[in-house]
């Protein structure tokens, strides 16, 4: 891709991040 | 289906089959999207991110899914 490593750093930290927001959600509904 | 509004669920779909590295972009979802406004794209957006089933990539105008790969 042509993404630096700077970018693809800040998309994977972000991902993680949105995952765990995901993650409290669900547990929240049950 | 899973508590999103339709619009929601479009936005999500469009984010998830996207295959571009950085996700993406608020104005191509706009132009898939024409008869949506771009506020109510915004809106959606901003809801799927607060509630973790998108995040922003490059800058705060491209975004992913959490559910693709």
């Amino acid at each position: 891709s042509g993404l630096t490593e700077e970018q693809k750093r800040r998309i994977e930290e972000n991902r993680q991040k949105a995952l765990a927001r995901r993650a409290e959600r669900l547990a929240a509904q049950k | 289906v899973n508590g999103l509004t339709a619009h929601q669920s479009q936005v999500l779909t469009l984010i998830k089959n996207c295959p571009v590295a950085e996700g993406m972009s608020l104005q191509e979802l706009k132009f898939q999207l024409h008869n949506i406004s771009m506020a109510t794209i915004k809106q959606a957006v901003e809801f799927l991110s607060s509630e973790g089933h998108i995040y922003s990539t490059v800058d705060d105008d491209h975004y992913k899914s959490t559910d693709a790969e």
